[in-house]
């Protein structure tokens, strides 16, 4: 299963993610 | 042959300009043709279909969605009591889950592997950051970045989706343009059009205006038990059973009693930072967005040994939910990487709503495996059923505007549990 996320944010929002990163709930994924 | 193959002199000649002239014409066709396979409806709207590699035809030739309900069944049968702590050790070794944080411990309290799939985590086992965006699930970050200009999503580098295919398209004007749509989509017959517009609906009323429906003998539903009344029960009630491409108000659990219900929403708001008369712009696919802001993506792939509970992933309100029924092809990142347009196939929930930036959207897909979709706040959702299947891109659309009246939606404050997928 996957879940997709949607939205709008300020320009300079950004993930504080990589692609292929385990994450967890509750686990920041980004930020403006 | 021997002597053939290596004593005969290999002679080399230019080929005649005619030649390499038709080659070069038979590509540009074969180009052409591949750019010809993305059909257009008489809307001008990208028609989804099946595209990959042969792989990818074998699949969407299997009865995934049988298989899927069969794979459901299975996992819901109940195991003796003896087995299950070696089955599910046995399941948890092979996929990795981690048996310390899973709520109740015992795992003779789990009657089937469905019942364990979608097992609970100990309070606390998931702090939550302090950030604008945090993880809705446990899973594996496959893809993000920034929605391009024409509205295309990245599914993986280098294969696109449309936006409106994920989430729907929102048709402007009247409400005879939501009645027109499901008469244009062959749904809805004659007899069903006649009663919906019989009621005399304003689209406001239909997706979650204030005022009530104009039907004679139609009275304001009023507060019972805490309960907030819903004005819609009376249109959800003309409107039953559902049809694909309705628009209907879902019913809302009710989350305890009022004063807990207003002090969840407050917080919520406060999260957000509004006030309670909200600004309701930019909730409907986010193709509008405000100056200086962008579209922004994230997929995250839920692997099978994966906690399958969906939570808030910031505070936000849920406007309404769209169910697209679709296929239920396996979303492992081998199929996102040869399957194109593999979101927007599948059987998905679209909860579209709002944020304090703007739009924003949480769309859970299903897959072979865990084809069923739970949303907690829902009762109506009814995901992975037998029947007969709607045209691909249409939905059945309900409006949760009845769960809140300060924010005209469903609130939901970061990491608060939303739902989950289970087996089958």
């Amino acid at each position: 299963s996957t879940i997709v996320l949607v939205f709008e944010a300020p320009s300079d929002f950004e993930f504080t993610v990589h692609p292929s990163q385990k994450v967890k709930v509750g686990q920041r994924l980004g930020d403006v | 042959l021997m002597n053939a193959w290596t004593e005969t002199p290999t002679k080399w000649y230019p080929l005649p300009l005619a030649v390499g002239a038709l080659l070069l014409v038979a590509i540009q066709y074969r180009k052409k043709r591949r750019a010809q396979e993305v059909i257009i409806d008489e809307e001008g709207r990208e028609v989804i279909r099946l595209k990959g590699p042969w792989q990818v035809h074998v699949l969407g030739a299997l009865p995934l969605r049988n298989f899927s309900r069969l794979w459901g069944y299975v996992n819901s049968l109940q195991l003796p009591v003896w087995f299950r702590p070696y089955g599910y050790r046995l399941y948890s070794f092979a996929f990795g889950c981690n048996l310390d944080e899973i709520e109740p411990a015992d795992l003779r309290t789990y009657p089937s592997l469905g019942d364990f799939f979608y097992r609970k985590l100990k309070s606390g086992a998931r702090p939550v950051d302090n950030a604008a965006l945090v993880s809705p699930a446990d899973g594996t970050m496959l893809h993000f970045g920034k929605v391009q200009h024409d509205m295309r999503v990245e599914q993986v580098k280098g294969i696109t989706y449309h936006l409106d295919a994920l989430l729907g398209v929102e048709r402007p004007g009247s409400p005879t343009s939501v009645v027109q749509y499901n008469r244009d989509m062959s749904i809805v017959d004659d007899q069903e059009f006649a009663d919906i517009n019989g009621i005399e609906y304003t689209l406001d009323q239909l997706i979650g205006g204030s005022s009530t429906p104009n039907s004679p003998g139609n009275t304001t539903p009023t507060e019972v038990d805490g309960q907030r009344p819903n004005p819609m029960d009376h249109a959800a009630k003309n409107l039953a059973p559902q049809k694909f491409g309705e628009r209907i108000d879902a019913s809302v659990e009710p989350k305890g009693n009022l004063q807990d219900t207003l002090a969840h929403d407050t917080e919520v708001a406060l999260e957000m930072g509004v006030k309670p008369s909200l600004e309701r712009r930019g909730s409907m696919g986010g193709k509008n967005v405000r100056p200086g802001n962008s579209l922004f993506f994230a997929v995250i792939y839920l692997a099978p040994g994966d906690y399958h509970r969906f939570h808030s992933p910031t505070a936000w309100v849920v406007e309404k939910r769209r169910h697209f029924v679709g296929e239920l092809f396996s979303v492992s990142p081998y199929i996102a990487k040869r399957l194109e347009n593999l979101f927007v196939l599948n059987e998905r929930v679209a909860l579209l709503g709002r944020w304090k930036h703007g739009f924003f959207g949480m769309v859970p897909v299903g897959a072979t495996n865990v084809g069923s979709i739970k949303v907690n706040f829902d009762q109506e959702l009814r995901t992975n059923v037998r029947g007969k299947r709607p045209p691909p891109g249409t939905y059945t659309e309900a409006v949760y505007s009845g769960a809140s009246r300060i924010l005209q939606g469903q609130p939901l404050t970061p990491a608060e549990e939303m739902g989950g997928f289970c087996l089958g």
